[in-house]
């Protein structure tokens, strides 16, 4: 463990929290993509499964506990109980573009094609594109609750902050997982327009307008 | 060295 991945993983712990919470206290999921929910749950139950056969140490699988509940506790506010507030229409991003890659290209691209191998690479392929249905959602809507853009903010850095986590492995460790590393890259570099918006503009106090 | 060994990270 380094502090490169505690932050990261303290930010992503505090994404989900934020995310939550807005849903819970505003008794709204206005603004959030269902569909970005719907892929998160799935890239951590598919990562996540080694929890019945690795024990890694009590941090490891207390986090795996928490993102796991999170993510479906999030689609059952979405689709069940704040479902009238739910955004269909905006919602349309055709996720199966995004699975289906991610499951040829686990099947193709892998460290080793064994079940809980190509689970895992299936998850860190479909994680890099899992928030691009939220991205389309805001930049549809052309615009975002501030409550929302932290969660994006704190969600995009932590896999940014995994980044750092990975350079410092490298060069104290020479470990390296070029899989997790390019897929991070690319999950990072998706929310860099996002990062842009949310430095020049929520920083200063003005809403979240995406360009229409 | 790839990632064979137990995965530590989340």
């Amino acid at each position: 463990m380094n502090v490169f991945r505690l932050l990261g993983d303290l930010s992503h712990l505090i994404a989900v929290i934020i995310l939550l919470q807005k849903i819970w206290h505003t008794r709204s999921c206005a603004g959030i993509s269902g569909k970005s929910q719907v892929l998160f749950a799935l890239v951590y139950t598919a990562r996540y499964l080694d929890l019945v056969s690795t024990y890694v140490s009590l941090y490891n699988t207390f986090m795996k506990v928490i993102f796991l509940i999170s993510s479906y506790a999030t689609i059952y506010f979405i689709y069940m109980k704040f479902r009238a507030t739910y955004d269909r229409n905006h919602d349309t991003f055709r996720i199966e573009f995004l699975i289906l890659p991610s499951v040829l290209l686990a099947l193709l691209i892998n460290h080793q094609f064994s079940f809980l191998e190509v689970l895992w690479t299936f998850s860190i392929y479909l994680e890099s594109v899992a928030i691009l249905p939220q991205l389309f959602m805001v930049s549809k809507t052309g615009e975002a609750e501030s409550i929302t853009s932290h969660y994006l903010f704190a969600l995009g850095s932590y896999r940014g902050l995994y980044i750092f986590n990975w350079i410092y492995r490298y060069w104290s460790e020479q470990h390296y997982d070029i899989i997790a590393i390019v897929a991070g890259v690319v999950q990072t570099v998706l929310y860099c327009d996002f990062f842009y918006l949310y430095v020049t503009k929520v920083l200063k106090g003005k809403k979240l307008q995406l360009p229409a | 060295t790839n990632d064979n060994d137990v995965k530590d990270e989340l």
